[in-house]
């Protein structure tokens, strides 16, 4: 199980970290680093008990520890860390709610982005206030509550949807 | 595998029978503040077997069930049914170690297991059905099931169908609402376990 | 300091869970309730030490802790106890930080709606990415990077910002 | 008593002399992700008396000093000033017991007290200017400094300008990214501390 560990791990760091990774699709550049932390007595890695430090910069600036990157940095290293651990071992959906929540509209097209490069293994459920992420889509639901208190799923199209996920008229279904 | 539909029926909000069918590549579920979404997300994490009532934002289990509104009385039970398509591979798989460990270890107790670890794989999940549904039910009484393919079944079954799968209540590949950044501030050593996960 | 701290919770609880409090003006309806937990032991509460309990109900829904809420609840029933505990002592500014992230449309509009009511004995100074947060706004500053890894603001007018806080055309200064 | 303006120079991203004046109502900041928009909420934390680097979203105090970037070296020095409006009351204030036990205390040290807290108070800072400029520097060398008006101060003595005014670096009028929650989640006893705040 060490060894297991240890090709997951290398293979996750390079789909993160590696020229062509995830980080760097993400941010348009940039460089991250994931490692194993040395013990503090030893100051070995061990492949079985070692935390995991990552370290992120963005293009143009110097690297920083995750706490000091903005909200929307955050996000997208959250992001790029998922979808890299998704390439490693891909499971047979996603589903995200309000990940873009914290986005600007450069970095909701990069997110489209990614997505769009799995399409192909796997299916994606988002929950959003995103215009641009609904554009994305392949398919609507609006979920409402005509009838205080008890949800109802209405068939919704792009045209529908205001501008931050209010259904204007009702499809009924 | 797909996931190709999820049925709420008493479940938190969702009082009346719900589908939503996740034909498409992409779905995405829109709506005003309030009115159900997240509870979607729950209704998945709770049919892959959550026990925890807090990461289902309840104070205990009971509180999935339709409470009632304005103009409803409460559920007696709260329904959610995932249904997979599990189509034929075009080559089976060879059972691993770990299968034939299990495969071992289920039938001690007699139960006809619907799942079959051992022999040739033939589908993506360990059923021989072109459709697997996973239905949980919670009854106000407390009583508590779960059933694959309308067979009773145990927790254990479940995690047993979907082992190595990814699919799961706590797998990295749901993202609740605000906890996208989750995965990254928790402690290094918590970090970890998103690896060892995906191992 | 006994009497004090019972003279300001008796006015925030008013203020926030009052008819015409500020629940209700920003769920349009419904009923809150703010109140000190009874010591464990002997069923009293302690002026002194006693926790807060809140317990909201939106339009048309039973009454729920916090927990129980979804992400806009949430948001929407810490901005009317912050402008509760703002209508028993005013601070000369108030500076928010995306507060309206996970919001909708007609919570916008809300939230908007409240801080109008506080314009003639505060200010406000408030970081968005939502337009119809902007509009509200009697002043626009941006923020860019123009060179990587270095802030400068720039004047903008609000046809120059984008759906999610893009900048497009810069003014400068 | 209004906040008229912040000036950054050389905190964190601003590299460059930046000032944000508030003569509206209603002042919004916008901009891409990761420009500096939450810097500036850092800064206006941070020279009301922030001593928790790890609240300023940095590990040592160190990191709000402009660290450079590809084409710049790093400032030697950090300074934040907020400028606020001290306009003559039409009607002078009496000064309550707690003013008079502060003013008895702050003069022992013989420091010539800018913060005139005994006799009538003429202005909503008890200062008699027309204008309070509040700064904080910080220097690469670890050398830090407050100022009242360009004039050496003290952490003690910001506390006791903003004394019941309702501005602090904590207090409940600051609102952080991601924070709007906190307010409500924390526990019941946390939750009283805002009560306590605001009492
Ligand atoms: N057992 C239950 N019975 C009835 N209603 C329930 C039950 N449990 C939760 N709810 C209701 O569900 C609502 C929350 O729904 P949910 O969190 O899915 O909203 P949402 O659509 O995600 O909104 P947002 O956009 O604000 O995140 C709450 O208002 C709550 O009252
Ligand atoms: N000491 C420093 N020197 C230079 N740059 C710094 C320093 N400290 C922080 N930064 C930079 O400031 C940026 C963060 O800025 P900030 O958090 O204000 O962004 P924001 O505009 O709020 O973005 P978002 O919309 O994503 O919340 C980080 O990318 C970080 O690299
Ligand atoms: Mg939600
Ligand atoms: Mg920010």
């Amino acid at each position: 199980s060490r060894d297991r560990f240890r090709d997951v791990f290398e293979t996750i760091r390079e789909n993160f970290a590696g020229d062509q990774g995830m980080f760097r699709k993400l941010f348009g550049g940039g460089n991250a680093e994931i490692r194993l932390m040395p013990n503090d007595g030893t100051g070995e890695v061990d492949w079985l008990e070692s935390g995991v430090e990552i370290i992120a910069s963005p293009p143009g600036k110097r690297p920083r520890s995750i706490n000091q990157l903005s909200g929307g940095e955050k996000t997208m290293t959250a992001v790029a860390l998922l979808m890299s651990i998704f390439e490693s071992k891909v499971s047979p959906f996603c589903l995200l709610d309000e990940v873009d929540a914290a986005l600007d509209d450069a970095n909701v097209e990069r997110f489209c982005g990614i997505m769009q490069e799995f399409l192909d293994r796997s299916h994606f459920i988002v929950v959003t206030h995103n215009r641009r992420t609904m554009q994305f889509a392949d398919r609507l639901y609006g979920v409402t509550m005509q009838e205080r208190g008890v949800s109802k799923r209405v068939s919704v199209s792009l045209d529908q949807v205001g501008d931050n996920g209010e259904i204007r008229a009702t499809g009924d279904d | 595998m797909r996931l190709a539909k999820v049925t709420l029926c008493g479940f938190k909000s969702f009082a009346d029978r719900t589908e939503f069918t996740f034909d498409d590549a992409v779905t995405c579920v829109v709506g005003p503040n309030g009115c159900g979404k997240s509870n979607i997300v729950d209704a998945i994490k709770w049919v892959l077997g959550e026990r925890s009532a807090k990461s289902l934002r309840s104070k205990e289990m009971a509180d999935v069930i339709f409470a009632g509104s304005a103009g409803r009385a409460p559920s007696g039970m709260s329904s959610v049914t995932l249904t997979f398509e599990n189509p034929l591979l075009e080559k089976p798989i060879e059972p691993t170690a770990e299968d034939e460990a299990i495969s071992d270890g289920s039938d001690d107790d007699g139960g006809d297991s619907l799942i079959q670890r051992s022999g040739l794989r033939r589908r993506p999940l360990p059923i021989d059905t072109e459709i697997v549904d996973v239905e949980r039910r919670l009854y106000r009484d407390g009583g508590s099931q779960y059933l694959i393919n309308n067979k009773k079944a145990r927790l254990r079954d479940i995690r047993e169908l979907f082992l190595d799968t990814g699919v799961g209540a706590d797998a990295y590949s749901i993202i609740e609402q605000g906890k996208v950044d989750a995965m990254l501030l928790s402690s290094p050593v918590e970090r970890r376990t998103v690896f060892e996960e995906a191992a």
